[in-house]
């Protein structure tokens, strides 16, 4: 109320201030609710996407495989599982703003594809770390590989608007060995070096150009399925008030038991103290 | 002495030997004594099942009832609490009574659709009460 006064004292400055500073009641409205009503936790969730706001349908695959993620890490009540030991508590899913791919493959290598994928990853906001991260690949057709089939993955990560190579992150190679079973859906490419520095630095388009090479013995014929476009996983550790952090709520317990049941004060004013005498 | 016992109180029963602890009872704890209680709602009575992908039920409880006069230990409340229980009832009784209200919160983990298509697994703090006090 003091500043609205005094915005109404000084009426001239006040209606130029009032005309230019977004106010409150400016905020679009959400149904019945205005986001100012909501107590701050949950307008942190109303604040980012109001019911009414136009929003992009994420990928099924992609759905799926967060709905799974959710499940190892809540109960059905949506309580966080306290048998995990890591300090993530936000993980979000980028699928590709933008790919460019061009499948090939020769009987002799099995070269599987090369790609170049956009992200936006502008959803990640300052108070969130980056802890860990990682290029996920869905299987689009079950790939029937041995378990000696070796796959080479070699990848650059660059910011988009930066064409001369010294803006090019030091290219970098990892040999990765597959061993599909049956029911393997997803492969994990971890990025999370080249990724650090760009993401620490606030850049949240990234520019990753993906080789991905497979090798098969020579008398060993199969049926390699074109991976699909990657997502771009991120764990994060959100440091801001309203997430929850797994380490607080230990070192509470741990605190809480260092001081055992105390005498309660009101067994103390009904029954009369101890002597003093007695204690002293 | 009339003055002990709670202003709501049934009158006391004549005290017999066997039951003094249900004598004091009425004296102590309230009928409708402040404590936790359910409140189940679903995102889609909120209209943000659209971006809210789980959990689909979401119950954050809350507090309610009346707060016994002396409300130490059973608590955890600070001496404070009986202090203005006997303002209310001895001097103004426009000063309010202390109030039910939550004393400890457990996460909730959400998985949301983001404006952009992205998806987001977050755990967020004190979305779910679990233990009452009286203030």
């Amino acid at each position: 109320s003091q500043t609205l006064e005094d915005e109404a004292g000084s009426s001239t400055s006040g209606e130029a201030s009032l005309e230019t500073k977004p106010q409150p009641w400016d905020q679009p409205l959400d149904g019945e609710n205005s986001p100012d009503l909501l107590p701050p936790l949950l307008k942190v969730l109303v604040n980012s996407h109001l019911p009414g706001a136009p929003r992009l349908q994420p990928d099924s695959i992609a759905l799926r495989y967060m709905k799974r993620l959710y499940k190892t890490y809540a109960t059905k009540e949506g309580i966080p599982k306290s048998d995990r030991s890591h300090l993530y508590n936000t993980v979000r899913l980028f699928t590709p703003s933008a790919q460019h791919q061009q499948p090939s493959w020769g009987q002799v290598t099995g070269v599987l594809q090369s790609m170049d994928l956009l992200f936006n990853l502008d959803r990640i906001t300052a108070p969130e770390h980056l802890l860990k991260s990682v290029l996920l690949y869905s299987l689009k057709n079950l790939v029937y590989f041995s378990s000696t089939t070796k796959c080479m993955c070699y990848l650059v990560v660059k910011e988009p608007e930066c064409f001369s190579p010294p803006c090019f992150r030091s290219p970098q190679s990892s040999n990765l060995q597959f061993e599909f079973r049956k029911n393997h859906k997803w492969i994990e490419i971890d990025v999370t070096t080249l990724l650090q520095p760009l993401v620490a630095s606030n850049k949240r388009n990234i520019h990753i150009a993906v080789n991905f090479t497979c090798y098969k013995d020579q008398d060993e014929l199969f049926d390699m399925a074109i991976l699909m476009a990657p997502s771009l996983l991120v764990y994060l550790n959100d440091t801001s008030a309203q997430a929850y952090h797994r380490w607080n709520s230990l070192r509470f317990k741990g605190r809480h038991q260092l001081f055992p049941y105390q005498r309660p004060m009101e067994e103390e004013l009904i029954w009369g103290r101890k002597s003093s005498r007695h204690r002293r | 002495d009339e003055g002990i016992g709670h202003p709501k109180a049934k009158s006391p029963k004549m005290l017999d030997s066997n039951n003094l602890s249900e004598y004091f009872k009425q004296f102590l704890f309230p009928e409708n004594e402040c404590e936790l209680h359910d409140f189940k709602l679903s995102f889609s009575q909120l209209k943000w099942d659209s971006w809210i992908v789980a959990p689909h039920r979401y119950n954050p409880r809350y507090c309610k009832g009346d707060c016994p006069r002396l409300v130490r230990h059973r608590y955890g409340s600070p001496v404070h609490t009986m202090v203005q229980n006997i303002i209310y009832e001895k001097l103004d009784s426009s000063i309010p009574r202390p109030s039910c209200v939550p004393a400890k919160y457990s996460p909730l983990s959400v998985l949301t659709i983001e404006p952009d298509g992205s998806i987001a697994y977050k755990e967020y703090e004190d979305m779910i009460a679990t233990k009452c006090t009286c203030r």
